[in-house]
């Protein structure tokens, strides 16, 4: 039965699509089996992986809204062993047509409780928002990544997403525990990023992953190949950084 | 009469808060009467000034659900000629409120017309989403600026936006005019960058302004003081660049 991770936090541009992307990537390389949903109606995890919303012939908006199932949109990537449900732009009128259905936070769980043994690991890249459609990303999910950028406003907005997850684990989900804090864009020469660093040590201990993704120019190259990092440059402190916490995570879970 | 001009980009991180509290402080400095809304839930650009959003009497969401007017909500913040309607988590939940009154996009606009003669610039700090608050914001704004982080991603997100001020352009506000692109997080350095400005300048002419925000640290270490850079470190690379772009605001409004 596949483990299924929601990489979250409303704040935005933290690195949840590079998360998703890189670790997705990193994982099936260490040859788990892994669907990427990306749940973001910008679809970057998407096109980060070279697929066009436009070319799809369902995505994860038709899954939620009924007219397709998980299965039928499943598409293949360029990584052997990682499947992606593209988004679309349409995803953001999902959560109006969402709202007067009585299962309305269940939809995903639903709809991915199908296809959950035919993978190791589902990933789930969601917006900058906690929106209905990240509130369904929540409910689905066995836990939560949640990257923390080395920055001040990304630390502020933890103690409101923590509140979503208690509510959601009390009410929707309760098998829904914190997977870990990721930091992101971590650059050791500057103070704040060591004092963001500590500050989150001291509040989450162990919760806080081993491995933290540098800031590396080549992970914010390579979506623009349409290519995760370790194929554009696997030598990259970036894919070095994702693979890390790809075993991290297969560690932890063993 | 004053101008009102929305911060405005779906993709998050691009820097709209820092964008917003900087230039709305530089205009300040520069003699401009100056109202800041704060109007996206994580409430950065109140916290940023230094403006607690559990301390205030009623901020933005009060006034967008009626239960106040701007007059009452406004604060002054410690910049001189620069007050601050602030945010609050509660703006979550505006969207769901709003959504069945009949003028559900003109609300912050008829809330603003009151104030409007008091100021020569109100700027809107936007949520990373095109909901229903950013949809009042843009149409109760003259013009939008759009702060465009070099990155991919962020180049990605440009139509879709561009497509939503089109549409309230013709339905909504047909006064609506684009501000100008601002580049941010800029690093000359990096060959991607020099990309993606040379592509907005291509695509976008004179739409982009002259000046550019680099990266630069003390415009992410001064949110944790309370304090926009201008007053942080005032000879900083941040404070310059932001002191250029409202002097080029200003002769570009003359
Ligand atoms: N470690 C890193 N080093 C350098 N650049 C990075 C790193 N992580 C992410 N980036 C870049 O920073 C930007 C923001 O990252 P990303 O888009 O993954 O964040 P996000 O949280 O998914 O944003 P959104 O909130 O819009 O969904 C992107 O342009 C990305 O390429
Ligand atoms: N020019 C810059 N140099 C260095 N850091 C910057 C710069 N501009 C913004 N930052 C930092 O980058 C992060 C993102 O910026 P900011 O929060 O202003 O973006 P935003 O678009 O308002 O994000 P959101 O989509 O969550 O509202 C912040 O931590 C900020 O301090
Ligand atoms: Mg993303
Ligand atoms: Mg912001």
């Amino acid at each position: 039965m596949g483990k299924i991770i929601a990489i979250a936090n409303q704040k935005g541009g933290v690195g949840k699509t590079t998360t998703s992307i890189n670790l997705a990537t990193s994982l099936a390389v260490l040859e788990k089996k892994v669907l990427l949903i990306d749940a973001d109606p910008q679809a970057n995890a998407s096109s980060g992986l070279g697929i066009d919303p436009q070319q799809v012939k369902s995505s994860i908006y038709e899954c939620l809204v009924g007219q397709s199932s998980i299965q039928d949109s499943v598409v293949g990537t360029c990584v052997d062993g990682l499947n992606l449900v593209a988004s679309h732009i349409d995803l953001v009128g999902a959560e109006l047509e969402l709202m007067n259905m009585r299962t309305r936070e269940r939809v995903l769980a639903q709809a991915l409780s199908q296809v959950r043994d035919d993978y190791d690991y589902i990933l789930i890249d969601c917006s900058p928002s906690l929106g209905l459609i990240t509130v369904n990303a929540l409910t689905a999910a066995d836990s939560v990544i949640i990257p923390v950028q080395a920055e001040y406003f990304a630390l502020e907005g933890i103690s409101k997403l923590l509140n979503t997850i208690k509510i959601i684990k009390s009410k929707l989900n309760p098998k829904l525990e914190i997977e870990g804090f990721l930091l992101t864009m971590y650059d050791s020469r500057l103070r704040l990023a060591n004092q963001i660093y500590e500050e989150l040590k001291g509040h989450f201990g162990s919760l806080v992953f081993n491995t933290v993704i540098q800031r590396n120019i080549r992970l914010s190259e390579a979506p623009s190949h349409g290519l995760p990092a370790l194929l554009y440059d696997c030598e990259s402190r970036g894919s070095v950084n994702h693979m890390e916490l790809a075993k991290e995570l297969i560690t932890k879970n063993r």
